[in-house]
């Protein structure tokens, strides 16, 4: 078998005009940083599920992307957190979203996967399944960045001039990648 | 938000996706990350994939797991179903983002209709791919 992993850290209106060479060489970094993280346990001989969990947990803790650490903020100014996992050899699955106090979104996925009898959990229930499971747990504030609280300001400025949520705006034919992306 | 999706020596596929949602968003709004079949969706018969983009287009149009099905039944290349889900389905109704793809013979395909994607592969057969914009 041609072993291996394939990644991303999101898409969006990313050009050369708006990246600086220390921030792409940043990018870069961290991208190859998370390969090299999933792909020595799949050369030992490991599993596909262990190298997706270290690849994903590499980018969770990497400011630059929107997930975990560096993850966006919500209108009321905190983080909420959602994130899943699927096995193709056994079609199980497990997923959590909104959770707020879990260092590691994906591994509670995981866990969901693994340790219930469901598919998603949610919310308080999810962080209360991860506490019985003993996955760490963090303030909120763990998560905030200085970069995405300025990009929260700048949302909501667009938010006041056009008098809509970003909902409305996600759901628009307008709607920018660039507000929900970053 | 980020993903990844790995193929293990023993050629079973695994797919996961993590996010912190989009800017400002209230109500409790979630995006297609946690839904299976829209964010996330693994088949060893098809393919894995992780997505991400404008999460109310990959939720109704079900992207990560219309692309496996596409592979399983009308026997495209991952290539060829991750191009026409992304640019023919999602792009002509507003849809913006992008997917990575892998089988589970390690090829692999990362489109994206976005001026950008953060990008990545390692395979034994390929070695070490790093991308970000169009045209990489």
């Amino acid at each position: 078998v041609n072993f291996g992993l394939v990644i991303h850290g999101g898409a969006g209106t990313i050009t050369r005009e708006n990246m600086t060479p220390e921030r792409e060489e940043a990018f870069k970094a961290a991208l190859n940083a998370a390969l090299d993280a999933g792909y020595a346990i799949l050369e030992a001989g490991g599993e596909s599920m262990d190298a997706v969990i270290a690849a994903i947990q590499v980018m969770e803790e990497e400011p630059l992307f929107n997930a975990g650490r560096g993850s966006v903020y919500t209108f009321d100014g905190g983080h909420e957190l959602d994130a899943s996992i699927m096995h193709g050899g056994l079609l199980d699955a497990g997923a959590v979203a909104g959770v707020r106090t879990v260092k590691s979104p994906i591994q509670l996925a995981r866990e969901v996967m693994e340790n219930s009898r469901h598919v998603m959990l949610s919310a308080e229930g999810a962080a209360e399944f991860a506490e019985e499971r003993g996955l760490e747990l963090v303030e909120n504030s763990y998560f905030n960045t200085e970069h995405r609280y300025e990009q929260l300001q700048r949302a909501l400025e667009l938010l006041r001039e056009e008098d809509r949520t970003g909902d409305q705006i996600a759901q628009s034919g307008t709607w920018d990648p660039a507000f929900n992306m970053g | 938000t980020v993903g990844a999706v790995a193929v293990d020596q023993r050629g079973n596929i695994v797919a996961g996706t993590s996010t912190g949602g989009m800017t400002a968003k209230r109500y409790n709004r979630i995006g297609d990350a946690p839904i299976i079949g829209a964010g996330t969706w693994a088949d060893n018969a098809s393919c894995g994939v992780s997505a991400t983009g404008h999460g109310e287009y990959f939720i109704r149009y079900n992207v990560s797991a219309q692309v496996c099905s596409r592979v399983k039944y009308l026997g495209e290349s991952i290539e060829e179903a991750g191009a026409h889900v992304i640019h023919n389905v999602l792009l002509p109704v507003g849809g913006t983002g992008g997917v990575i793809i892998m089988d589970a013979q390690g090829n692999f395909s990362m489109p994206f209709n976005t001026e950008g994607m953060y990008r990545g592969a390692r395979t034994q057969r390929e070695g070490t791919v790093i991308g970000i914009y169009q045209q990489e």
